[in-house]
């Protein structure tokens, strides 16, 4: 059975979907068969993924309304052991299709359920929100990473999201963890970034992985080539530190 | 009758709250009447303002699902001339309660109607998402301002964001008009700013200000101690660029 792990915050831009697409392909570049589900409307992991608009159909809408199995909506990457299941604008209108609907919140738990023993890992990108994707994503998962980004009003919501991750624990999934916390972007020029990792180990002890993902504009170029940091530049320090989260997820999952 | 400007994007992280935070600031500083209505369940913008969350109530859910009027609602901050009405998490509840009501879209506009009269501008910051919260705020609004970061994922979103624009236009609003889009957290230290600027003056012509905010860590301190970045630092790189986008689309609001 794959390992199901939600990559969510509501803040936005906190580098949830450059983690989800860095840590996959950390993690196939050590032969495991990962498959990354973009369940953002923005459709950011697809795009920083090479995939055009034009070639995302069926995608991930396709695959929450039941319009389409996960064998035919998901499709390969340029990353050999990834795969992806793609998201196009149309995800934007589930929110409110589904509303009547008394298993809304099960809709991609149902769909990964019948058909994701061919991959390892799935992650799920998450859009920057609390609503219906986002909980789809966290009842389908076995775990949630939380990137937290160096910044004051990162912080702040912090402590909204692990209460709405205890809530559907209760409620949804109770086999729902929180895998770990990753500070993103730090910068080592800046006291503000050592001032919130500082605050963020006081709060969250040993829920605060040990790697940190250093800022670093290698990162922001590699999403206009239509590769991952880990293809763009291999060496630079943003690739190092998602290959060292790959390692410590995996070390944390064993011992769990 | 106050000019209503919503701040909008629904890419995260690109600066809307700061931009709202600061540009409301920057024309109380001149002397403008300012109301700041927070419609994002974040609450950052209150936040960014001195506002404890304790200290909220009623606001912004209140006032749109119509247990609050404005007066109300509308408490003073630490910057002479500008009001807020902040926010909570309860806002994150709003839509889910309204979907029912079939004037949901028009929820905010009803409650300023009746009573925007005191002030000169309400700047309206909103949540990283297209849904009914922002559809709230581009039908009550006169203008949209859209602040662009400088990134290629930033990028990628804004030709849905003028699509959405346009359907509120057609179909609820038929004064909405684009104020303009700003860049924002430009370093002139990467090629890539200067890249995405290029490609923003592109596509988008005259639609794009010519004020353009550095990043500048001083506006990333600023929030930690509750204080807008032109009380923070008002010298720093960051708040002179807010000075001159209000002097900019107070000279563009007299020509139009
Ligand atoms: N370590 C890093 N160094 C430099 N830039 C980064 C880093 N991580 C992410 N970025 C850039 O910061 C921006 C935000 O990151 P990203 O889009 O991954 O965040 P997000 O949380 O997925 O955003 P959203 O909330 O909109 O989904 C992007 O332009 C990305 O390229
Ligand atoms: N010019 C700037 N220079 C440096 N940092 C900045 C600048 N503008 C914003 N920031 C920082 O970047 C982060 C994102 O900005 P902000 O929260 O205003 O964006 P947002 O679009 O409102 O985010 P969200 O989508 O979550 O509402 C914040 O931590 C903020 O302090
Ligand atoms: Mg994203
Ligand atoms: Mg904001």
């Amino acid at each position: 059975r794959a390992r199901i792990l939600a990559i969510a915050n509501q803040k936005g831009g906190v580098g949830k979907t450059t983690t989800a697409i860095n840590l996959a392909t950390a993690l196939a570049a050590v032969g495991r068969r990962v498959l990354l589900v973009d369940l953002d409307p923005q459709g950011n992991a697809s795009t920083g993924l090479g995939l055009a608009p034009s070639a995302r159909a069926p995608d991930s809408y396709d695959l929450v309304i039941g319009r389409a199995s996960l064998a035919a909506a998901r499709r390969r990457t340029l990353v050999p052991g990834l795969d992806i299941v793609a998201a196009t604008n149309d995800l934007a209108g589930a929110e409110v299709e589904l509303v009547d609907d008394p298993r809304r919140g099960f809709r991609l738990h149902d769909a990964l359920a019948a058909g994701a023993g061919e991959w390892q890992h799935v992650l799920i990108d998450c859009p920057p929100s609390l609503g219906l994707l986002t909980v789809n994503a966290l009842t389908a998962a076995d775990g949630v990473l939380v990137p937290l980004q160096c910044e004051f009003f990162a912080l702040e919501g912090l402590s909204q999201l692990l209460r709405t991750i205890e809530r559907v624990r209760a409620s949804l999934n109770p086999r729902l963890t929180l895998n770990g916390v990753v500070l993103t972007m730090y910068d080592r020029r800046n006291n503000l970034s050592e001032q919130v990792a500082r605050d963020a180990r006081h709060h969250l002890g040993g829920r605060l992985l040990s790697t940190v993902i250093p800022r670093n504009v290698r990162v922001s170029e590699a999403p206009s080539h239509g590769k991952p940091v880990l293809l763009y530049d291999l060496r630079c320090p943003a690739s190092v530190a998602y290959a060292q989260l790959a390692a410590e997820l995996l070390r944390r999952e064993r011992v769990s």
